[in-house]
């Protein structure tokens, strides 16, 4: 399982290259995959936000 | 042969340097210039308006954003003191910091692509130092490829 | 060879110690702007809402002090992120649609 850490907050300027591996990370999953290797549960209903 | 063979290692490993650091160089060219023009653009319009916008309407940098389709499911947990949160999200999501925000605004004058209108150079000239000024021509064009020995 | 070898390393190393400058004083100066400017450094909303596409997503803006720890993990049902901080509350609140 993949897991990336980044130190935020700092002032303007600090940029990281990690967002754009974080990015490259969520939109290269599966979720239809991932739903199904869950055992097909669907998603058990999160309160939104 | 044996000191031609160290020296090409250190031309080598000298090159490799100064290409990160021309890009380092570069990212630090385009934060100045998105950062200026963006206080540029909210001085005037605060000058137009006579007055500063309503704080809870403006977001100071820095911050980052998450962005996500309207579909997706996130389940938040907040510490009392909010020094901790959880996000799951149930679909894919996108985070980017203010600077690439600021490029997306357009506030660096499309240097960040290579692709920099005339008029837009002359804008970007003008918020860099004279001694950063050959670079900035030179990133109108595509990535930093030189290295200028100007004074100042 | 040798000695066009020298030169070009010379040159080089000359080149490398004059970005290792601009680099310094790019540094110092996005500092003192950033700290001059603080008041005038600000994106609305709407600026934010015309950088996703599509425009009508969910935008979190996420505010954070300094060294703010933020870990972005895939446990087994889709993604978590988690954020952590040592030196004061973290803001975070999501961009109105209108």
């Amino acid at each position: 399982r993949s897991r990336i850490l980044i130190s935020i907050g700092e002032s303007f300027g600090v940029s990281d290259e990690k967002f754009q591996k974080i990015n490259e990370m969520v939109s290269s999953t599966d979720w239809s995959l991932k739903r199904s290797l869950d055992g097909g549960s669907a998603p058990k209903p999160l309160k939104r936000l | 042969a044996q000191e031609c063979q160290n020296l090409e290692v250190e031309r080598q490993r000298r090159l490799e340097r100064i290409k990160q650091k021309q890009s380092q160089l570069q990212e630090l060219i385009l934060q100045q210039i998105a950062f200026k023009n963006l206080v540029q653009r909210n001085r005037q319009r605060e000058q137009q308006t006579k007055r500063p916008p309503p704080a809870n309407s403006v977001i100071h940098l820095p911050f980052i954003i998450v962005n996500t389709s309207k579909k997706t499911v996130i389940d938040c947990s907040i510490s009392n003191d909010k020094f901790e949160y959880l996000f799951n999200f149930d679909s894919m999501f996108e985070i980017h910091d203010d600077i690439e925000v600021l490029k997306r605004m357009g506030m660096a004058c499309g240097l960040e692509v290579g692709k920099c209108s005339a008029e837009d150079l002359k804008t970007a000239r003008s918020l860099v130092p004279k001694a950063l000024e050959p670079y900035v021509t030179e990133m109108a064009q595509g990535p930093i490829n030189n290295v200028y020995m100007t004074t100042g | 060879r040798f000695q066009a070898l020298q030169r070009e390393v010379s040159e080089l190393t000359e080149a490398e110690e004059k970005l290792d400058e601009l680099i310094n004083k790019c540094s110092l100066q996005l500092r003192l702007l950033t700290e001059d400017t603080v008041t005038l450094g600000y994106v609305r909303c709407q600026d934010l809402r015309n950088t996703v596409h599509p425009a009508d997503q969910i935008i979190m803006v996420i505010r954070a002090p300094p060294e703010t720890q933020m870990q972005v993990s895939e446990p087994t049902e889709g993604y978590q992120i988690s954020l952590k901080s040592s030196k004061g509350p973290i803001d975070v609140f999501l961009c109105p649609e209108d």
